[in-house]
């Protein structure tokens, strides 16, 4: 049930934006 | 993925362009035809490429005139477009851009909602793009689902 809290749905956005969250920006300073 | 409404990107998009404080009017599909409302969304994203001088260069009085929201909005897809290049270091491809004819002359929901992809496109890759995701996870699930389409298929457009 997309509409339902914590549906397997939420879990796909979740993730989708999570992982979008971790890329890493072109312009990101590189680490050290 | 499954495929949308026509213009439901653009209905979805819009609830994601009420989460900007502007001063541009930004409430309707019809509000954003003169590109001033998308212009200052730019500016936010990209302060350092969108400058008050790039702003500047979009006419605020557009009124009935149709010439001048295409004008506008031409002016505006080609600083997303530059922006993909320059800031992004990434290049779209077979992205089918959006009539800015149809949107200034006729606020074509279906083109403008491509138009407001780019922008979306902008916000989820810009250097602080961690405030505006956060903000597309406060939104309503369905608008989420919508939003996240339309940067998956943005995703598989660029080339870096």
């Amino acid at each position: 049930d997309p509409g339902k809290p914590g549906s397997a749905n939420e879990g796909v956005l979740a993730n989708f934006f999570n992982s979008l969250l971790s890329k890493k920006s072109v312009n990101s300073p590189s680490p050290g | 993925m499954p495929r949308m409404a026509d213009d439901e990107l653009c209905e979805s998009l819009l609830i994601w362009v009420q989460t900007f404080n502007l001063d541009a009017p930004h409430e309707t599909i019809q509000d954003l035809t003169d590109g001033v409302a998308l212009g200052e969304i730019l500016c936010q994203i990209g302060s350092s490429f969108f400058t008050s001088s790039w702003f500047g260069r979009l006419k605020k009085d557009a009124g009935e005139s149709w010439r001048i929201r295409v004008s506008n909005l031409k002016k505006v897809q080609e600083g997303i477009l530059d922006f993909y290049n320059e800031e992004l270091g990434q290049e779209l491809t077979d992205f089918q851009l959006p009539d800015l004819s149809q949107v200034g002359e006729h606020a074509n929901p279906v083109e403008l909602g491509r138009l407001l992809q780019l922008v979306l496109g902008c916000a989820v890759n810009c250097d602080h793009k961690e405030e505006y995701i956060s903000t597309i996870m406060g939104l309503e699930e369905s608008v989420q689902h919508v939003v996240m389409g339309a940067i998956q298929e943005l995703m598989t457009k660029e080339i870096p």
